[in-house]
């Protein structure tokens, strides 16, 4: 464990809460892409896997019981509890463009033919994209609320942070994953817009507003 | 090597 590999689990885990609490206060999720938070979810499920395989350290194992939790707590209150409040009009980015590639290209690109390796290869992929439906509804509506654009933050910061620790870990550890690595760098580099807008805009006080 | 046999990051 390093700093960049804490700080981008602490960054990752503040941005599932700022969503789920800002849900749940505001009790509407009104600009939330219920589609890229049941990506999420999915990315979470096939990734911990391992949580009934292995055990890695408590903190492994809290951590993905916090993230499977608050994930699907956040799916639920979308599309149960405060369903009227869901957007479903601007939430339309079609996630089986998404879901269907990074299937196939999980099953061609791997580190390992088992089952449990390539759900874990599926999940590294389709996280890589999983934020593109609420990209999407964003550029649609042409607004994000302030909170919204806090939890895309710290969203884009944790796999950001992780490229630094993947850095670290290679100089120091001899250890990589090109998989996670490349993966992480397209991630990345989605965010890369958003963080433009949300430095020149949202931390100047101002509304986070696209051009029409 | 490349085969990771067990993921140690979240």
């Amino acid at each position: 464990m390093n700093i960049f590999r804490l700080f981008g689990d602490l960054s990752h885990l503040a941005a599932i809460i700022i969503l789920l609490l800002k849900i749940w206060k505001s009790r509407s999720c009104a600009g939330i892409s219920g589609k890229s938070q049941i990506l999420f979810a999915i990315v979470f499920t096939t990734r911990y896997l391992d949580l009934l395989t292995s055990f890695i350290s408590l903190y492994n194992t809290s951590m993905k019981m916090i993230y499977i939790g608050c994930s699907y707590a956040t799916v639920y209150l979308i599309y149960a509890k405060f369903r009227a409040t869901y957007d479903g009009n601007h939430d339309s980015f079609r996630v089986e463009f998404l879901i269907v590639p990074v299937g196939g290209l999980a099953v061609l690109i791997n580190h390992d033919f088992s089952l449990l390796e390539i759900l874990w290869t599926f999940s590294i992929y389709l996280e890589s994209v999983a934020i593109l439906p609420q990209l999407f509804m964003i550029s649609k509506t042409g607004e994000a609320e302030t909170i919204t654009t806090h939890y895309l933050f710290c969203q884009g910061l944790y796999r950001a942070l992780y490229l630094i620790n993947w850095i670290w870990r290679f100089y120091f550890e001899g250890f990589f994953d090109m998989i996670a690595i490349v993966a992480g760098v397209v991630q990345t580099i989605l965010y890369c817009d958003f963080f433009y807008l949300y430095v020149t805009k949202v931390l100047k006080g101002k509304k986070l507003s696209l051009p029409a | 090597g490349m085969s990771v046999d067990e993921h140690d990051e979240l």
